[in-house]
């Protein structure tokens, strides 16, 4: 896993924003804000409503921000 | 003015903000109490 | 607080049903699972979305299971 994603794994949420998250820069990240998604816990929120399935999260994240296939999946 | 469920989610977010109410995306699951919210403000 | 809340926060919420939540007894859990929200994790992912507002959740808690305000604030 990258770099990222370590250090975000490494320590609590808290108050992130959405860019923190691994495989989100800044163009995914700013479509996000607009809707409302603009901390990591928000975006977590949504993972678990959609129960935490990975095809439903990145069908939804490629929907919500125009991620292609390989950053949703990330 | 058009009911509030033909709105896009986009368009409720503005609403919300337009009425200063907090609020958080709005999905599937949140989508119902924000306009519930809102009826509530416009009322 | 109550020794339902202290079992539940003492250790991961994995796949515990919504009925674990403090609060939450059969006829609320019951009213929340017809609605998707059959797991704890999947409460907790509303909360998040609605940015760990306390009132909103409440709300949302009141509207989706008819539970009462005393219940809904626990």
């Amino acid at each position: 896993t990258s770099q990222k994603h370590r250090e975000f794994v490494g320590e609590p949420m808290g108050d992130k924003p959405v860019t923190a998250l691994s495989g989100i820069g800044e163009t995914i990240g700013s479509k996000l804000k607009e809707q409302g998604f603009d901390k990591a816990y928000v975006v977590l929120g949504q993972f678990l409503l959609l129960k935490k399935d990975p095809e439903m999260f990145t069908d939804w994240l490629r929907d919500a921000s125009g991620a292609n296939a390989r950053q949703a999946a990330t | 003015m058009a009911s509030l469920s033909n709105k896009s989610a986009e368009e409720i977010g503005e609403l919300l903000d337009e009425y200063g109410i907090k609020h958080g995306p709005v999905v599937e699951s949140t989508r119902r109490l924000y306009e519930k919210k809102l009826k509530e403000a416009m009322a």
